[in-house]
């Protein structure tokens, strides 16, 4: 039996609708389902009476590839090769606002350290209230030097001074926090615009909010448009999210999820699984 | 007025003479794109599309009314049964003391939201105070001493205390003894997973009394919003929400979810970051907002 083109769309309808449900993006979730459907058609391959389950299988793969990179980022493995070579390795954090970029930098700057990396971090934030006090704290703790001015500083020059410290000193990594910034802000694009033509990082890594639904899309889309990123961390994926936001990131960038953000300790955080996220979106 | 997506969809529909199911089917389904991209959750969009397909088809029209008005009306009667029909104020007794408590999630914008509130209610002649109990993010005490400092507002804090539930008595008893009308109380951030977190909420509230619990959501919340307000809402009395981040491009669609959860009204919505970037809600401007 050929598939029914009729039936097929029940099947595309509620998956879709599992998608959405799970947050991932609207535009994201029709596209993913018409490709696929388009894909089914195409083939021939299912029975009628095996259509849904020909379909959601389908899916599952799709999805799958759209999270499994193509072209892998282990900040570690990268680092290590730079360190080797004798090469500094800096790293920028950025996104929309209180998705958690300050705490990931933090993270990871533990992360690197545990690995017997040195690290220094520069206080790109030098708008919000806080901003530097809150960074200085998890240095202090982390025992790693800040490199700060006041608040109203140029966060590129501040970017800069740090690499070039780290230059200097033979550190090898370093981490620079920015302002958190609303896509639709031309002015903050620009500004973290000239933060990456100026400090030239080698890994720009966008700070997902799981929790947050279809502005995702357009956060992920505009940044990546504006800086081209090269990786994602999606935090707060502790609170229970169904985690659309990892395949709407995926989707737009093309680029991979790094690492996802289990809590509010240096500890949690965790490797990306493509697979556990494809099942908990479609399984 | 209405959201120029679903106007166009109307356009769409009522540009025929008769009514053809097919072209409300297509009508629906554009409502139902609009709600589910402006982030109002799954289920919620499905009860409110079903309640307009069956009135755009009703044979009996309201009298006096046009097909086209009629489905508007029905469009936004749904809308305003969540959103409520106008705006609700802060309680506010003058000359005692008002204790107002910040709950939220990880980042949905509490203390910036403090700040704000603090400049409204000081600009309208109310004696204004802010607490700092969060006791847990780094520089969360210097976050809201900055702001307080923007706006001349008293400010108390403790970073040698560790105890959240101390740190709100405490400084409930400083801003009393200040006379402060209006005292704003500050918390960590929490989501529904964090069971001890959400005991330590309980056991501020239960402590210090206050008159209202704000919880303030991201304008960014997805499809979590209903289950994360429950969740809060288990645990203590939410009074009112505050919808921050809207500024931006969200639509803040999970605000309808967290108000059917918690059955407390907006008061509130976040337009910004500076201390002047908040306005009381307007459920009209809102639900044209969500509609696209
Ligand atoms: N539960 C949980 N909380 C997190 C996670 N990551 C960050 N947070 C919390 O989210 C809140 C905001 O984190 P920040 O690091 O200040 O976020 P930010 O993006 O730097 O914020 P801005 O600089 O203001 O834009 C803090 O309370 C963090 O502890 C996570 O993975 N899980
Ligand atoms: N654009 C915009 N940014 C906002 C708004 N409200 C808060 N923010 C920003 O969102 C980020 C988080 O705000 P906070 O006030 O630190 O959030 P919080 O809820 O206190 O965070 P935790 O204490 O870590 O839970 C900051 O960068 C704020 O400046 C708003 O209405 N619009
Ligand atoms: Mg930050
Ligand atoms: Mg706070």
């Amino acid at each position: 039996k050929e598939l029914s083109d009729k039936n097929l769309e029940d099947s595309v309808w509620e998956l879709q609708m599992v998608l959405i449900q799970n947050d991932v993006a609207v535009e994201v979730a029709e596209q993913i389902c018409e490709l696929t459907k388009e894909k089914i058609l195409g083939d021939r391959a299912g029975r009628l009476e095996n259509l849904s389950k020909v379909f959601k299988k389908a899916i599952y793969e799709s999805v799958l590839e759209i999270l499994t990179p193509e072209h892998p980022l282990d900040p570690l493995e990268f680092a290590s090769e730079k360190k080797q070579k004798g090469e500094v390795t800096t790293i920028l954090f950025v996104g929309v606002n209180g998705t958690g970029k300050t705490t990931t930098l933090a993270k990871m700057a533990n992360l690197f350290k545990k690995n017997g990396f040195s690290v220094v971090i520069a206080a790109g934030d030098t708008f919000r209230a806080g901003s530097i006090e809150q960074l200085e704290r998890h240095a202090e703790r982390l025992g790693i030097r800040v490199i700060k001015q006041d608040y109203g500083a140029d966060a590129a020059a501040i970017a800069f001074d740090a690499i070039a410290h780290a230059k200097a000193k033979h550190i090898d990594i370093v981490l620079i926090d920015s302002a958190g910034r609303m896509q639709s802000n031309k002015n903050l694009l620009d500004e973290m615009k000239k933060i990456a033509r100026v400090a030239d990082p080698d890994i720009k890594l966008f700070i997902g909010d799981a929790l947050a639904g279809n502005d995702v899309l357009s956060q992920a889309k505009e940044f990546h448009k504006a800086i081209e990123i090269d990786g994602a961390v999606l935090t707060k994926v502790d609170a229970d999210p169904s985690g659309g936001a990892a395949l709407s990131i995926a989707y737009v960038t093309g680029r991979p999820v790094v690492f996802v953000g289990v809590g509010q300790e240096y500890d949690d955080i965790e490797q990306f699984d493509p697979e556990w996220f494809a099942q908990r979106l479609i399984g | 007025g209405l959201g120029k997506s679903l106007n166009s969809a109307l356009k769409k529909l009522f540009g025929a003479n008769v009514i053809d199911e097919e072209l409300v089917k297509e009508l629906v389904k554009d409502i139902q794109r609009a709600l589910l991209v402006a982030d109002v959750d799954v289920n919620l969009v499905m009860a409110i599309t079903k309640r307009v397909e069956e009135q755009a088809l009703d044979e009996n029209l309201p009298r006096g009314i046009s097909r086209r008005e009629h489905v508007i009306r029905v469009v936004w009667d749904t809308l305003a049964f969540f959103l409520g029909e106008k705006a609700v104020p802060l309680t506010i007794n003058p000359g005692k003391q008002n204790l107002v408590m910040m709950v939220g999630i990880q980042g949905s914008g509490k203390t910036t939201t403090i700040g704000k509130l603090a400049r409204y209610y000081q600009k309208r002649g109310i004696k204004t105070g802010v607490i700092c109990a969060d006791n847990f993010r780094p520089g969360a005490y210097n976050q809201l001493m900055q702001l307080a400092e923007k706006s001349n507002v008293p400010f108390w804090g403790d970073e040698d205390e560790k105890d959240a539930v101390k740190l709100a008595k405490k400084g409930f008893k400083e801003m009393k003894k200040k006379g402060i009308e209006l005292i704003l109380l500050d918390t960590s951030g929490r989501h529904k997973e964090e069971k001890s977190l959400i005991k330590e909420m309980r056991d501020i509230s239960k402590s210090v009394k206050p008159q209202e619990i704000i919880l303030v959501i991201d304008g960014t919340l997805g499809q979590q919003a209903g289950v994360q307000a429950e969740a809060f809402r288990k645990a203590t009395q939410i009074g009112s929400i505050i919808i921050t981040k809207l500024d931006g491009s969200a639509k803040g669609g999970g605000a309808i979810s967290a108000i059917a959860a918690t059955k407390a009204p907006i008061k509130f919505i976040g337009l910004g970051e500076g201390m002047d970037a908040i306005e009381p809600f307007n459920p009209t401007k809102f639900a044209g907002r969500l509609l696209g």
